[in-house]
């Protein structure tokens, strides 16, 4: 789900 | 990566660093808060729990190490190292009020209820509010030393700079995540005043004095 990439950011 | 994150990690390392060069050069931690340093500590152990387990590039991981490193060495400085310098007085926050709350909205709100998951949720919520000790703290001292503010205005421009990337994010990669953008929104909020206290003040020369 969309918020799996956000694990990218610091 | 776009330039919005990259100039908001760049100002989150200039913080530590200048953070613990001060307490470094003067070998003192007058004026900072301990309490805050330990919830960035319980922050990025939090959320960088995947450190072991997913790499996203050497730039992710390095960044990782340096901000766990430096907040424990931050916090050895100053409970340990220069603990006679340590103004406990003035340090006097209840961080457990901080913590519960985040624990429990961690638990409530989420994208996923997996125990890594659950962790970095409250590693965000945590950090949205990691900050007040210290800021309580210049209230309470009435002032902060220059170097202190240039720290915080580094530290509360990082958050501010990943508003302008998660906009950035949104538009190009319709990508977003509310729980992040909605907590730093609220982190940044809180360091409105101090903002503007540094900018009409300590950018003129003078003493960072809050009104008694």
């Amino acid at each position: 789900d969309v918020d799996l990439d956000s694990k990218d950011e610091l | 990566m776009n330039i919005f994150r990259l100039t908001g990690d760049l100002a989150h390392l200039l913080a530590i660093i200048i953070l613990l060069l001060k307490i470094w050069k003067t070998r003192s931690c007058a004026g900072i808060s301990g309490k805050s340093q330990i919830l960035f500590a319980i922050v990025y152990t939090t959320r960088y729990l995947d450190l072991v387990t997913t790499y996203v590039s050497a730039y992710n991981t390095l960044m990782k190490i340096f901000f766990l490193g430096s907040s424990f060495a931050t916090v050895y400085l100053i409970y340990v190292k220069f603990k006679a310098t340590y103004d406990h007085n003035h340090d006097t926050f209840r961080i457990e009020f901080l913590i519960l709350p985040a624990v429990i909205l961690a638990l409530l709100i989420n994208h996923a209820f997996t125990p890594l998951e659950i962790l970095w949720t409250f590693s965000i919520y945590l950090e949205s509010v990691a900050i007040l000790p210290q800021l309580f703290m210049v209230s309470k001292t009435g002032e902060a030393e220059s170097i202190t503010s240039h720290y915080l205005f580094a530290l509360g421009s990082y958050r501010g700079l990943y508003i302008l990337n998660w906009i950035y994010r949104y538009a190009m990669e319709s990508h977003y995540d509310l729980i992040a953008i909605v907590a730093g929104i609220v982190q940044t909020v809180l360091y409105c005043d101090f903002f503007y206290l540094y900018i009409t003040k300590v950018l003129k020369g003078k003493k960072l004095q809050l009104p008694a």
